[in-house]
Formats: structure tokens, C-alpha cells, sequence
């Protein structure tokens, strides 16, 4: 998607790293590179509509605010990966 | 339906909590933390079948509450000021609730700035009851921290929905719940009443059966009050000496004794009795004759159901009354008694009055609060005292 690859390389980790701990996504932004950027943008996806924001799968300013707001630190999503780590 | 459960929930409805460590910006405050920490349990109580009680921390509890920062042992470390305020185990992990210490903590709402602890703590123990994230903005259980709303009504629709998936509503015999004042029609529509909302102490109360309705009554002053479901009837106050013919006004206590459809009012020294609702004749007559080993100048008085004996509260001290007692067979009081008050666990001295409701349950009333008494466990419920101008009188 022309606009993520866009976007500076911090706010992609970051924003990777933050839908990562938030359970959007299993892979952590140092897999495979065009991997992390395919499944980056239907997290987003995931991530937007979960947060009442316009569903864009891109990482625009308001996505950005979003991540940066105060919040609760248990996952929006719950899959495997989380039952794993509670065990 | 937006809410999300986890899918564990406690197989308990009685909940233990204890507070392991204490915000660093309130060590000064620790009553603070507590109330607020009792308020955030107490808005998931009132909407669910669920009680919680806060117990030392040498207890065992359910719920175990710490305030740490960064890397504190879960795997799950806090950043700092900002991000990440706080987060909680469903209860198949335990359901404990931690909060970044780092955050500048308030429990008052009102105060500028700081993040408010009354509504993380309660977002954070809807996720140790069961509850994940909802993706409905305005739920208290979405994610993102928003700042308080005075009123402290942070529950909204979905999230009731989800606890009482879990939890069930309250119990059936929960005092009134403080309603929305929007009256089903303007007809029904009662004023907060001036006397009882300026000041909710009584002098007694009473419910009892009328022409098979059930009643429940306010006596203070010279005046008194019909209650409803909601507040006060409408039409009230009115005189006690204009409707219970002959009676005095500023009651000590009022003691109903359904059996024989009976009801004895007492004041200083002396009392009288009501049989149908009728004053009967030849009152009043002075306790020491009728209720021999009760002192004058009562503070309350009830027919406990637990085991159909007659009590007697005055100051720090209670009396029971035996319509037989073993070693004479005639009316009395063991000389076991006076026993103190405090054996009534969470009950206070000096109480206005004890009323057992139309729900079978028995609340005790002291100034502008109430405590729920629970008959089994022989304690006041977790979550009391409250506030009987906003439970019982509608304020």
C-alpha cells in the first residue's frame, strides 16, 4: 500500500509494535519485511474499525492519535498467543 | 451486543478484594484509594448479582489490587506516564488488577489534570470479572481511558449486559436502585421531598401489610411519609397526629409483630400498642410493664426473621426479648443481656432505626446512611453503608 510505505519507518514500527501488544497481529514489525506490510494493513483494518475510527488500513494521523491515547493495557483481541502467555 | 466476555467468570458471586501496594502520589490519601477502590466494586455490584467485601492482606481474597511500575513480574511491564494505565487477569488467571504506578493517580474527579482512578479501577475489574474490551465507544469496558463524568455512571447499557450474562441482575431484594428521575408520566412525577433530602435521618421506619399491599413508612418529626419503589408518595408528608390517631410525634422506635397484627410504637418511657392499624385501648402503658428488661429511651427495635426474637438497640448496647423465657416462662430478658452492638458485625452504635423490608431483608439506618444486613453470614453486605437519601427517598 504506497501510502504505509509512505510513512516514515518509526511510526510503522511503532504503529506495528502497538497492534502487536494490543493482539491485531502475531508478527512483531521485524518479520519478513512485505509480510509485516501486508498483514500491517488489515490489522490496521482490525484496529480501526475496533476503535471507531474510519476503516482505511492506512496509517493516517488520526490512527496515529489513536495509538497514542491512554488506555488499558489488556488486549483488544485475545487469540492463542495470548492464552499461551497468560499460562 | 458489542461486549466481548472472555469466557471464564468467577463460580462465586462474593468477592474478596485486598489492596497489596498503594499509589506512590496518594500514600497520604490511603482512605481516598480505599473509598474509591470500594466505588469502582460497588458500580459493578449494583448492576449484577455480584457483592465484594475488601478483607486485610494477610486474608485470602479473590482479588488482589497492586500499584507498580515498569517490569513488576507478569511479563506484561508498564511504560511509563501515558501509554498503558493499568491492566487486570480475566479470573481464569487469577483476576488480579495492576496499575502503573508511574501515572499521576486522583480520586477527586473534579481535580485538574492526572487520570482518574475511579474509572480505570473500574474498567480494569470488569476485565477481573470476565469482561474484555467492547468495541462500543461510550462502554466503560472499551479500551481507551476517557476522562470522568462527575456523576460516576461510567456503566452504560453494554456493559451491564455483559456482567449480567455472567452474574445475573441483583439480587432480587436489593433496596431500590437509584432510578433516572424521568417519571413514567408527569402524573407520578414526586418532587424530591425538602424535609427528608435536606436531612435523611429517621426516627423510624416501618413496612407492613396493608389490605395485602405491602407499605413502607418514614416517621420523623411530627410528620411522616408513604415510600414508593422509587422515592416518596406522592401527597406526603402528612401529620402522624392527623393519621395514626393519638400517636406522638418524634418516635424512638417502631416494632412490628405481624403474627398477631400488631404494632408497638415507642417513646421515652412509655408505648403503645396498634392492633388491625387500630390504636388499641389503654395506652400508653410504660415499657418496664409490657417488655420487662427493656430500657426507656429506645433507638430501634425489630423482629429479627432469623429466629423470630424481638431485639432492642440503644446506644452502643442490645437487648433480646423473650416472649418466654426458659427459666420463668413468662415475657423477659435474659440476663445475658445487654450484649454491645458490635457483635452485629458492621453495624454502628447508636442506629436510628432497623426495618425489615417488603424484600424479607433487614436494613439498618443510622444518620443519611443504610447498611444491608446479611441475616446468614451474620454481617452487613459489602458495599454498605450507602446512602438512604438516594436509595430509599429518591433525592
Amino acid at each position: 500500500n504506497p501510502t504505509l510505505k509512505d510513512s516514515p519507518p518509526e511510526s510503522i514500527i511503532e504503529a506495528a509494535t502497538y497492534l502487536a501488544r494490543y493482539g491485531y497481529s502475531s508478527s512483531s514489525p521485524t518479520e519478513d519485511k512485505s509480510g509485516a506490510l501486508v498483514s500491517l494493513s488489515s490489522n490496521l483494518e482490525e484496529f480501526q474499525r475496533f476503535a471507531g475510527l474510519k476503516v482505511t488500513g492506512v496509517l493516517d494521523e488520526a490512527t496515529i492519535e489513536k495509538m497514542r491515547e491512554p488506555r488499558c493495557g489488556v488486549k483488544d483481541k485475545l487469540g492463542p498467543s495470548y492464552r499461551a502467555r497468560r499460562r | 451486543k458489542r461486549y466481548a466476555l472472555q469466557g471464564s467468570r468467577w463460580r462465586t458471586k462474593t468477592l474478596r478484594y485486598k489492596i497489596m501496594s498503594w499509589p506512590s502520589n496518594l500514600l497520604d490519601n490511603k482512605d481516598g484509594v480505599r473509598d474509591v477502590i470500594l466505588e469502582s466494586f460497588k458500580a459493578w455490584s449494583d448492576v449484577s448479582g455480584l457483592s465484594f467485601e475488601e478483607v486485610g492482606t494477610g486474608s485470602k481474597s479473590n482479588i488482589e489490587i497492586r500499584f507498580a511500575s515498569g517490569d513488576h513480574g507478569d511479563g506484561d511491564a508498564f511504560d511509563g506516564p501515558g501509554g498503558t494505565l493499568a491492566h487486570a487477569f480475566f479470573p481464569i488467571y487469577g483476576g488480579d488488577a495492576h496499575f502503573d504506578d508511574s501515572e499521576n493517580w486522583k480520586v477527586d474527579p473534579r481535580k485538574r489534570g492526572g487520570i482518574d482512578m475511579f474509572t480505570v479501577a473500574a474498567h480494569e475489574f470488569g476485565h477481573s470479572l470476565g469482561l474484555s474490551h467492547s468495541d462500543v465507544n461510550e462502554a466503560l469496558m472499551a479500551p481507551f481511558y476517557k476522562p470522568p463524568s462527575l456523576d460516576r455512571d461510567v456503566i452504560k447499557e453494554d456493559d451491564i449486559k455483559a456482567i449480567q450474562e455472567l452474574y445475573g441482575p441483583p439480587a432480587a431484594d436489593a433496596a431500590p436502585a437509584p432510578r433516572p428521575r424521568q417519571p413514567s408520566s408527569p402524573g407520578d412525577r414526586q418532587d424530591p421531598d425538602p424535609i427528608l433530602c435536606q436531612d435523611s435521618a429517621v426516627d423510624a421506619m416501618l413496612t407492613i401489610d396493608v389490605n395485602g399491599q405491602k407499605r413502607t413508612y418514614v416517621f420523623k418529626g411530627d410528620h411522616y411519609w408513604r415510600l414508593t419503589s422509587s422515592g416518596v408518595e406522592k401527597g406526603y408528608p402528612r401529620l402522624i397526629r392527623e393519621m395514626w390517631g393519638g400517636l406522638p410525634d418524634n418516635l424512638d422506635a417502631i416494632l412490628p409483630y405481624e403474627e398477631a397484627d400488631r404494632i408497638y410504637f415507642f417513646k421515652g418511657s412509655q408505648y403503645w400498642r396498634m392492633t388491625g392499624l387500630k390504636l388499641d385501648p389503654g395506652y400508653p402503658k410504660p415499657i418496664s410493664a409490657g417488655f420487662p428488661g427493656i430500657p426507656d429511651n429506645l433507638d430501634a427495635a425489630f423482629k429479627w426473621r432469623a429466629n423470630g426474637k424481638m431485639y432492642f438497640f440503644k446506644g452502643s448496647q442490645y437487648w433480646r426479648f423473650d416472649s418466654e423465657l426458659e427459666t420463668t416462662g413468662r415475657p423477659g430478658v435474659s440476663d445475658k443481656y445487654p450484649q454491645p452492638i458490635s457483635i452485629w458485625k458492621g453495624i454502628p452504635n447508636n442506629i436510628d432505626s432497623v426495618l425489615i423490608y417488603e424484600n424479607k431483608r433487614t436494613y439498618f439506618f443510622k444518620g443519611d446512611s443504610y447498611y444491608r444486613f446479611n441475616d446468614a453470614a451474620f454481617s452487613v453486605d459489602a458495599s454498605y453503608p450507602r446512602s438512604t437519601a438516594e436509595y430509599w427517598f429518591g433525592c
